[in-house]
């Protein structure tokens, strides 16, 4: 899981059974002390692994929803929520929006990348090495970092990475202002990875952001792919959607089973596509 | 839920603010103390295993 803080923004991902919407009300009135008022707010998340397992009020999206709603100051007046399908009935992407202007702020885009069936070999790297429990997490973790390639997705960046024992990997990327991030389960059976990275349409060469995704989906050679796109005051790029479908056809071979598209009222607009090998 | 206690896909918030002087507060919610950001990390169920900061934001670890 990861936490930035930015002067006027604040991102929080969480796995497992945590309670992430009960940050809402104690970051609201913590901003509160410092002359900052909530101006949006927005919540998403794939479809759980294991949605019986989850506590109230993660039972349902829309449960999720009344309980934002509830948080949220009466200002934040365009609001969406919204369930984007796609050809896989168990990997919907959820979108919550709520926001105090109906134009965007302009703001860099947001690439969600979720990974499941990992390549077994590859996944290997994130399992801690037997005898190496006495290595501190931050140093077996710079190891998983080196091992698996992530430190070449992005080689400009920072990277604060962190081991869970017996496995498990968390990472952040830091480069400049835009954040990235990387969270892995390796274990067979229910092997997952997710790559988070902001982005512009005007980024080329090693910084073309379809360069960036596959590099990062390379990774893990995963069996199923989700990405979710999120185009603030920059607004959608078409461009953008099918760069990426190319170039995760050309050089990984993963097929675009499905894109969707939606727009939310002073946020932006969500692209949606999942991916799986050609030969699936 | 796995044995593992695994749940993989995240659940994402993301909180944009905005104040009346901006420039008077650069550092705007960077400026809240580790321990008020630790209470509510508390309430969300995770801690904070690793941190680093830049000149433009801090990112943190996160145990779960």
């Amino acid at each position: 899981s990861s936490l930035f803080v930015y002067p006027t923004k604040i991102i929080i991902k969480t796995c497992g059974t945590t309670q992430l919407l009960k940050s809402i009300r104690p970051m609201i009135r913590l901003a509160r002390t410092l002359g900052l008022a909530l101006h949006s707010c927005r919540y998403s998340r794939g479809s759980f692994i294991f949605p019986e397992s989850q506590p109230f009020p993660y039972t349902s999206f829309k449960d999720e929803v009344v309980y934002v709603e509830e948080n949220l100051p009466k200002s934040l007046r365009y609001r969406k929520a919204s369930v984007m399908p796609s050809t896989d009935p168990s990997r919907a992407w959820h979108v919550f929006t709520a926001s105090v202007d109906l134009v965007p702020t302009c703001e860099p885009i947001v690439f969600e990348v979720c990974m499941t069936e990992l390549d077994r070999v590859l996944a290997r790297s994130f399992f801690r090495r037997k005898g190496e429990n006495a290595k501190n997490s931050d140093a077996a973790g710079k190891e998983m970092t080196r091992l698996s390639g992530i430190n070449a997705i992005n080689p400009n960046a920072f990277i604060c990475d962190f081991a869970f024992d017996p496995c498990g990997y968390s990472m952040n990327g830091v480069d400049g202002d835009r954040y990235s991030t990387i969270h892995v389960t390796p274990e067979d059976g229910f092997s997952y990875a997710s790559f988070e990275c902001v982005g512009s349409v005007y980024d080329c060469g090693e910084d073309d952001v379809a360069e960036v995704l596959k590099r990062a989906v390379e990774v893990f050679r995963p069996g199923n792919v989700s990405i979710s796109t999120t185009y603030g005051g920059d607004g959608y790029s078409h461009e953008v959607t099918k760069r990426v479908e190319r170039v995760l056809s050309k050089k990984l071979g993963l097929k675009c089973r499905s894109r969707l598209m939606d727009e939310f009222p002073g946020s932006g607009t969500v692209v949606y596509q999942t991916f799986t090998p050609r030969r699936k | 839920m796995a044995v593992s206690g695994f749940e993989g896909f995240e659940k994402r918030l993301e909180l944009r603010f905005f104040g009346d002087d901006p420039v008077s507060n650069a550092m705007g919610l960077r400026l809240i103390d580790f321990e008020s950001l630790d209470e509510v990390l508390h309430a969300v169920q995770c801690t904070v295993v690793s941190a680093v900061a830049n000149r433009s934001f801090d990112a943190y670890v996160l145990s779960e």
